[in-house]
């Protein structure tokens, strides 16, 4: 039955809900498109089923790239800085990524670098007393440079194996904060050759297309070398990183499943992919 | 300024005397990638579209007269931005930023919305805009379970000068209804309850906030959600809407450059006034919502 335009026409329009619902987005939505007219066209897809799958296929195109693989023993400590707009998911990030390290029995030191929003050091403490790590931080409104150097050359002095420097959240089109960002990575180099090694930027999956300015505005301040993609657990599929992994060729490092220290996982492409649809 | 889909799709009709079926869908279709691309939702986005085509097809745009009395032209273009513009205001109006109060006892005002939308911070801007009108609101911690929640509410209500009432490890509903209690004793005549973040699929945490309204019957319930939001604010507000009645939504976080389609969405969905925006972190950033600024900014 395959091969008709009106049946096609149908399965093509039933797809396109799925992926703009998915967050997806205009440019990637009708590349996909186009990929699979072109495959009708040529009468490689008879049913259904080879459309979508077809889709999936140029997706996973989309998330195959040379991605540098996180080497937690190239550097003693392996210092990571982790950015993002307000409340996607920054500090519990890192707090459950505390945790995993820690029962991977690896020494652990955060830097409370949010110095500006009320609560957040009390909040990073916790989530380090959860993990059983220390915490570096100093009184409010302090300089957010200070607090992560402090925690890097802590971290270097103790012989730890990771430094986390969790950072206030901030709207990329504020200037001034993101500049703060840039000097807070070149301060954090100072404390310790080479650090930070990884910048991860956070984002919310139940963001829409803003996300794809969020990424190219922090990748073009930082350098982002990884994403975690936040409360995956919810409703929001979080289809706007296909188009921004392929952009910035970055790798989403981790996914968020949840708010306790459990709900950290690794990302797998094709489980991602399939969730897409489901 | 229009985005470069709202201006390719005036240009559709350049040179045209008349909106007609020819010419409108293509018009359409350049809206409907801008729309999409501002995060108004996929379907929301088809009926949106419906309305506008029956509003303007078939105009023969006449000679209007400018306020100095001049005729001008309007051409097709200009007059089919301008109902689109004109529609976006329709949907996401009537303006009513009204806060409900009682004729006795304390108002109470809850906030919900999913995890990091800003509902502590938008708590504490509504308490320093309430303090400034010369009422005297209470906070209530009611998230019990986020890390220094407490602490946070409880330094944003010194900030504001405004007392919080927290119980650590009480139960939201009993805390909210003892708050309510102890409302005499603090001269409060506004409480603002500040809830967890939660899913609208956690039938929990969505039955705890059913306890909530149960005990207390808040006179305002606020849906707080973040303006960043991307197609889910339909699955998102018609959850909460589904359990809980809503009197409003806020949107915050609008410092930003998102576009802001989903409060076309969320109006839609929820049937309730948008009634605030966030504009930024400190606790005076708070305005009163505007059919005309987003719809501005969702044109592009
Ligand atoms: N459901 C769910 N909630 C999450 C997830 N990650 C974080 N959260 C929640 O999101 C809210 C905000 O998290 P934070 O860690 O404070 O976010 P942040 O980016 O540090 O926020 P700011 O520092 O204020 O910019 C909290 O209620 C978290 O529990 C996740 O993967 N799933
Ligand atoms: N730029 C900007 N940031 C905002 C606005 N409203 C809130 N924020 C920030 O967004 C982040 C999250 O705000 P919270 O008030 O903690 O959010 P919440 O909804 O209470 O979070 P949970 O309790 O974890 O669900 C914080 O960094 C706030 O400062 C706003 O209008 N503009
Ligand atoms: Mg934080
Ligand atoms: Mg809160």
């Amino acid at each position: 039955i395959f091969g008709k335009p009106e049946l096609d026409a149908k399965v093509l329009d039933e797809l396109e809900e799925v992926l703009y619902t998915a967050d997806v987005g205009v440019k990637t939505v009708e590349r996909l498109l186009d990929v699979v007219r072109d495959r009708l066209n040529k009468k490689e897809l008879n049913n259904a089923q080879a459309v979508q799958d077809a889709i999936k296929e140029e997706m996973e195109r989309m998330l195959e790239f040379e991605a540098r693989p996180i080497s937690w023993d190239s550097a003693k400590p392996y210092v990571i800085m982790v950015v993002g707009v307000n409340g996607v998911g920054k500090t519990t990030t890192i707090g459950k990524l505390a945790s995993k390290l820690r029962e991977e029995g690896k020494t652990v030191v955060l830097g409370a670098g949010d110095t500006f929003r009320a609560a957040a050091v009390e909040q990073l403490k916790i989530w380090g007393e959860r993990a059983g790590c220390e915490v570096h931080a100093m009184a409010e409104g302090a300089d957010p440079a200070a607090v992560s150097f402090d925690a890097v050359k802590a971290g270097v002095e103790k012989k730890a194996d990771v430094v986390i420097c969790d950072t206030a959240g901030r709207l990329h089109t504020k200037t001034p904060l993101m500049e703060e960002l840039r000097k807070v990575h070149r301060v954090m180099g100072k404390a310790h050759e080479g650090a930070p090694h990884e910048v991860w930027l956070v984002l919310d999956a139940t963001n829409g297309q803003n996300a794809v300015q969020q990424a190219r505005q922090f990748n073009e301040m930082l350098n982002l070398t990884g994403i975690v993609l936040t409360k995956l657990d919810g409703t929001a599929k979080g289809g706007v990183i296909l188009q921004i992994c392929n952009e910035l060729k970055a790798p989403i490092r981790y996914i968020g499943i949840g708010e306790s220290k459990e709900d950290l996982q690794e990302f797998h492409p094709r489980e991602f992919i399939d969730a897409l649809f489901s | 300024t229009l985005t470069k889909g709202f201006q390719a799709a005036a240009n559709r009709f350049s040179g045209k005397a008349e909106i007609t079926e020819a010419n409108i869908d293509e018009a359409l279709r350049d809206v409907r990638v801008s729309l999409l691309e501002a995060d108004v939702q996929f379907q929301v986005v088809k009926t949106f579209l419906q309305r506008v085509k029956e509003k303007t097809l078939g105009e023969v745009v006449r000679l209007k007269a400018d306020t100095s009395g001049k005729k001008i032209a309007v051409t097709p273009g200009d007059h089919f931005i301008k109902a689109c513009y004109d529609e976006l205001c329709a949907l996401m109006g009537p303006v009513d930023t009204s806060l409900v109060y009682p004729r006795g006892g304390p108002a109470i005002i809850m906030m919900i919305g999913l995890q990091g939308s800003g509902k502590t911070t938008t708590t504490g801007k509504l308490a320093s805009k309430l303090k400034k009108e010369g009422k005297r609101p209470l906070l209530v911690a009611a998230d019990i379970y986020r890390p220094a929640a407490i602490d946070q509410l409880q330094k944003l209500g010194q900030r504001a000068g405004v007392p919080v009432f927290a119980k650590p490890g009480t139960a939201p509903p009993d805390l909210c209804a003892q708050a309510l209690k102890e409302a005499r004793g603090y001269q409060a005549d506004v409480l603002i309850f500040d809830t967890a973040g939660r899913l609208a699929i956690d039938d929990e945490l969505m039955a705890e906030l059913e306890s909530i309204i149960q005990l207390t019957n808040p006179h305002n319930i606020f849906l707080v959600c973040d303006a960043m939001i991307g197609q889910d604010a339909v699955k998102t507000a018609a959850g909460f809407k589904s359990r809980i009645p809503l009197t409003g939504t806020i949107l915050t976080k609008l410092d930003g450059d998102a576009r802001g389609g989903a409060a076309l969405s969320i109006k839609e969905v929820t049937g309730v006034p948008i009634k605030f925006v966030g504009m930024g972190e400190s606790m005076d950033r708070l305005d009163e919502f505007r059919p005309e600024g987003l719809a501005s900014r969702i044109l592009g």
